[in-house]
């Protein structure tokens, strides 16, 4: 992942959807939707893994979430393997 | 905690390490992966066998990028460090590291033996903790790796799978946390290291320093997860390492690490074949002498020429007058020794060749 420099919001999506993908089977499961469905689903995703590192449960890509995201970790998802 | 069932349906199962990463020598890869794999040895049934050819169950390896026939891939430097495949046949059970990261160690870099540990864990069949202090927790953490990396979440994880340790090594009938101010405490061995005085029994170890008054109290596992319980001797060497000694085997320690290449036999220190395990031990260190305390018999080391003394083994009722015919433990401390028999403990000043006081074995806990 980028360290933990300045990133533009695309960027910022672009890795937490990589992140979301790997980790909470996002691609598995939005792989047919339209895209605002999608987004509603990327949502959900980014709370459903705020829930599971216990932090604030927004939806919102913000600064607790990312650095998160950016943290060296393990590779097995998280959730459904 | 989360798992996925069945598990292994064998016990006893296989780990090969099919290559090594060129950040650390193969005897620190192999030791990380054994100590990754006794973490969850110690808190179930499970038992681990290396092999060197054919498939195993657990096939350990260092890649980068997209690899063979794994569905997973790898990043790159950070992101991610591994990852394992649940239970099962085929690409079950195996685990890959992902050989653009620094393996290390004790240095910069990421544990091998950290990131180990957790992969295994998923090789068993756990999955990930939403528990901070799990070591099955997703993101790496860089703990102590001298101090066991379970959490109680872990525990508790890996035994709905496989169960605890079988009944037979369980722990013994009665109270299985010693209590320092038992009147009828025992130890199973007493040792200096550096400014502290540690007695060990069972399970657990209290540290005393000398010149401060509290104890501590800890499970041995959670410095030394390599070390066995219930010990049976210890000494400090002149050398800044202590010797740990259980059985036939001798483990040797500096700071709060096992030095590797151990446990070796203690017939390597020159005892005979007849010796099967060591009742106590302690060193003079005015003369760099070690005395071993065998039954009724008292060997003399030097320290200096590793080697035993002649005309040894004498019989230790003669040649400590007053401490009876056997030591469980003892150590030397400020020029005396210390010798423990029973609830009984004997201060010994080895110029005068007598017994200076009689006391309790806890005088040393403020009780």
């Amino acid at each position: 992942f980028p360290t933990a420099r300045k990133m533009d919001p695309e960027e910022t999506m672009h890795l937490a959807q990589a992140y979301l993908n790997q980790f909470y089977s996002l691609e598995i499961e939005g792989s047919h939707l339209v895209q605002s469905k999608n987004r509603t689903l990327i949502d959900g995703k980014i709370r459903e893994m705020q829930a599971f590192f216990g932090l604030a449960v927004t939806g919102q890509l913000d600064s607790n979430t990312l650095a998160i995201m950016t943290t060296p970790r393990c590779g097995v998802p998280d959730v459904g393997q | 905690y989360g798992y996925t069932l069945p598990g292994w349906r064998r016990h006893n199962l296989t780990y090969r390490i099919v290559n090594y990463t060129p950040d650390m020598s193969r005897a620190d890869v192999d030791e990380a992966i054994r100590n990754g794999l006794e973490v969850w040895s110690r808190v179930t049934p499970l038992t681990f066998t290396k092999t060197s050819r054919g498939i195993a169950d657990i096939m350990i390896a260092f890649r980068t990028r997209v690899h063979g026939r794994c569905p997973r891939y790898f990043d790159g430097p950070l992101g991610v460090l591994g990852h394992a495949f649940p239970p099962g046949l085929g690409l079950g059970g195996d685990t890959h590291f992902d050989e653009d990261e620094n393996w290390t160690k004790d240095g910069a870099g990421f544990n091998l033996f950290l990131v180990a540990a957790h992969e295994f864990g998923h090789a068993l069949g756990l999955s990930h903790s939403n528990d901070q202090t799990a070591l099955m927790f997703p993101n790496y953490v860089s703990l102590d790796p001298n101090k066991y990396p379970l959490s109680q979440d872990d525990i508790n994880g890996i035994q709905s799978i496989y169960g605890s340790l079988p009944k037979a090594s369980a722990k013994p009938k009665g109270p299985t946390v010693p209590h320092a101010c038992d009147p009828d405490l025992t130890f199973d061995a007493v040792t200096t290291l550096r400014r502290e005085v540690m007695f060990f029994k069972g399970r657990h170890v209290w540290r005393i320093y000398y010149d401060i008054t509290d104890v501590e109290f800890e499970l041995i596992s959670s410095f030394w997860p390599l070390l066995p319980t219930d010990i049976q001797a210890a000494y400090e060497n002149p050398k800044d390492k202590i010797l740990v000694f259980k059985d036939d085997n001798f483990w040797m320690i500096r700071g709060y690490a096992v030095l590797p290449d151990y446990p070796k036999s203690i017939h390597t220190l020159g005892f005979p074949r007849h010796v099967k395990k060591i009742d106590a031990a302690v060193c003079d260190h005015s003369l760099r002498k070690t005395y071993f305390f065998v039954g009724i018999w008292c060997w003399r080391f030097d320290e200096a020429t590793q080697t035993m003394d002649k005309g040894y083994p004498r019989r230790v009722v003669k040649y400590f007058p007053g401490i009876g015919l056997r030591v469980d433990a003892a150590f030397q401390y400020k020029g005396f020794f210390y010798f423990f028999r029973g609830s009984k403990q004997f201060e010994y000043d080895p110029k005068a060749k007598n017994i200076t006081r009689m006391m309790k074995t806890n005088t040393w806990f403020q009780c």
